[in-house]
């Protein structure tokens, strides 16, 4: 089913 | 100084209902044009963004942008003391460590008759320096049965100070995109979905065709596959099932995730959801004309 990502693949820190 | 008063206390009631189960810390960002919370779970898998306009308040005053770090599970502690009725008004001073929270009952036009008497009765529990002109207000709510003579006298406010804590949160950029895929659909029919789900495995495809929406589950019970179709003109608005598609989409999701977002259903009777290809899906509740609860999750990608 695939491989669960987390948020800092798409989005970058401030 | 911060302060602002919600006459619906309900919506603050059921945010931190909505986002207390997932993250345990995070900031009320506060700003002259809105409150914002914007917080990760634990695991960075999803993000949940709150923002509540100040135009959606009846009061609102922000001198200088403020942090509020607050754990939430003790919130929620608090906010249960208020009840649905209620309205609720919070205050911090620009530098102080903690956040007040007054709850007030629906009935408080009462008080105006009796301001007089009422700050006769205040007498000498006024702090040193108080304005006594609102003491009155703060503490006392008034009823009189005319004629009889006797004040009854309802305590109808309450007043809780919670704790703050400074708060290192990562904050992400989010970048404004245009998804391939928004599906609006009532915000019940989603958290049933989910929920009926969970029930046969934990990871959730959501597929969008021109046929529809298909909510698909595999486990090792069996599978389940609902399809929800375009319905944009059903007879209240809250029933609508409106796609908007610009080209198929098909992502996988840990039901886990998801499940912790409908805990917003109560805060409205619809939800958006927003794909495109390999990007975290975006959960929207709006709230009214004030605001919204935003969640994101990341999918679950083939390597």
């Amino acid at each position: 089913v695939g491989k669960q990502k987390n948020l800092f693949s798409f989005f970058s820190k401030q | 100084m911060f302060e602002a008063r919600l006459t619906s206390g309900k919506i603050l009631k059921q945010l931190i209902e909505a986002l207390k189960d997932l993250v345990q810390e995070a900031n009320i960002d506060c700003s002259d044009d809105e409150i914002s919370i914007q917080a990760m779970d634990n695991s960075h898998v999803s993000l949940v963004a709150v923002s509540l306009r100040s135009g959606g308040f009846d009061h609102f005053r922000c001198d200088r942008p403020l942090s509020l770090g607050f754990n939430a599970t003790n919130m929620g502690k608090i906010l249960k003391c208020a009840g649905n009725e209620d309205a609720i008004t919070l205050k911090a001073e620009d530098d102080g460590d903690s956040l007040s929270m007054v709850f007030e009952g629906p009935n408080q036009d009462r008080i105006a008759d009796f301001g007089e008497f009422a700050r006769g009765a205040r007498g000498s529990d006024s702090p040193p320096g108080s304005r006594r002109e609102k003491c009155w207000k703060i503490d006392f709510n008034f009823a009189t049965m005319r004629g009889v003579g006797v004040l009854v006298v309802i305590f109808d406010r309450k007043i809780y100070e919670l704790k703050l804590m400074d708060i290192d949160s990562e904050q992400l950029g989010i970048p404004d995109t245009d998804y391939k895929v928004t599906i609006q659909m009532p915000s019940g029919e989603f958290q049933r979905i989910i929920r009926d789900m969970q029930v046969l495995g934990d990871t959730l495809s959501i597929s969008c065709t021109k046929e529809g929406v298909k909510f698909g589950v595999q486990g090792d019970l069996g599978t389940g596959n609902v399809l929800i179709r375009q319905n944009a003109h059903a007879e209240k608005d809250e029933d609508r099932v409106m796609i908007e598609m610009e080209e198929p989409v098909e992502l996988t999701f840990a039901l886990r995730y998801l499940n912790f977002f409908t805990k917003a259903t109560n805060l409205g009777p619809t939800v958006i959801l927003n794909m495109s290809p390999d990007v975290p899906i975006v959960v929207e509740y709006p709230i009214g004309e004030t605001g919204h609860i935003k969640y994101y999750l990341a999918p679950k990608i083939d390597e």
